[in-house]
């Protein structure tokens, strides 16, 4: 069995269960938020037998897309604010990034 | 070190925690929901040593209890909605859904 | 890759995320609480290169501090209670608990 860790845009998460469902996959979703933005998103932990992984990925792939957020610059961590910039930065957020873990066991208790 | 990741009802998280912490164990509790009911549930994080795996399976497996949950077929992904269920659909959710994955370091900081 | 899991207290959990990120590192942070004391923390998931682990592991150290924490005896599980303590109990909680996983595969998609 393989763990499938995908952090994902809020926007996309109902339609990404609901289409993962729809193939039999079990899912849990654990309310998150990105670390650079500091805005809500929603971190999937997905289950599954290793000859359904590749499956899991392009559902994942076709459900959540990529996306352009403004942010003002000095909600910005590090050295963006120390250029003192005027207008809001644009900054690209893609539409899942995907951790892929081993597990040892997997349970129904 | 092994980590023991177990999603259960939010009705048996906070007995749990407490069966599992008298017995020595370190815990940690995430707010999570199910993919396919979308209700909310709890997702415990357990770090601990090899030797103690089954004794906290034993104690999740007496601590949380499967239930019969009813739900509105509207709310049912995929093909459910498709048969215009009127009545309400019976749905098993079981007492613990448990991944045991390998830890490589532990460490306090 | 590698994911460093890490249980850290709110009071630390935004400027670990500047620190963390303006050395280049991704993060997603979780709400969380602990199973003892039940009071909210902040668990991070860092996925990173193996060669930077140290020196992710050097910033959380440097960030994240270790506290004091007054609790009521009634609220502690198990055999607290029974001593009908009538002063509140002092309870030493770390700067981060942390757990690394391997990664198998670590995807943009
Ligand atoms: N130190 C930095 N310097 C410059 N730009 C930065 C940066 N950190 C992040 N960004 C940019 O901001 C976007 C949002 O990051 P955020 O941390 O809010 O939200 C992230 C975070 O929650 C998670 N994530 C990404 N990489 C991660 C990693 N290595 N470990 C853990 N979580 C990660 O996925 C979300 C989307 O990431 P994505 O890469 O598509 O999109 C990122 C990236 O384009
Ligand atoms: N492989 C996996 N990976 C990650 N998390 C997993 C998982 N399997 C189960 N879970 C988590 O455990 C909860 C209880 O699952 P259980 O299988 O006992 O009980 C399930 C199962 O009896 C049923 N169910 C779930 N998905 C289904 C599907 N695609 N088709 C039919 N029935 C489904 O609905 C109950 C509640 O599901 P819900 O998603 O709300 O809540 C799930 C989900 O949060
Ligand atoms: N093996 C493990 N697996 C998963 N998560 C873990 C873990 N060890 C620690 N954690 C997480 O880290 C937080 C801080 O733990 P720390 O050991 O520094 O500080 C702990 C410790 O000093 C004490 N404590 C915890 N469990 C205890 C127990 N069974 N008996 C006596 N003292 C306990 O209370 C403090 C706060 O604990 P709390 O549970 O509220 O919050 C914990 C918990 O969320």
């Amino acid at each position: 069995m393989k763990l499938i860790i995908a952090v994902v845009s809020d926007e996309d998460s109902n339609l990404l269960a609901d289409n993962l469902n729809r193939e039999g996959f079990g899912t849990t979703k654990l309310c998150s938020s990105g670390g650079f933005l500091k805005s809500g998103n929603t971190t999937f932990l997905i289950a599954t037998e290793e000859d359904k992984v590749e499956q899991a990925l392009s559902i994942i792939k076709d459900t959540c897309k990529g996306r352009r957020r403004m942010i003002a610059p000095e909600k910005l961590p590090g050295s963006f604010g120390a250029f003192n910039l005027a207008m809001p930065v644009e900054v690209n957020v893609g539409g899942a990034t995907v951790f892929i873990l081993n597990i040892e066991q997997f349970l129904k208790l």
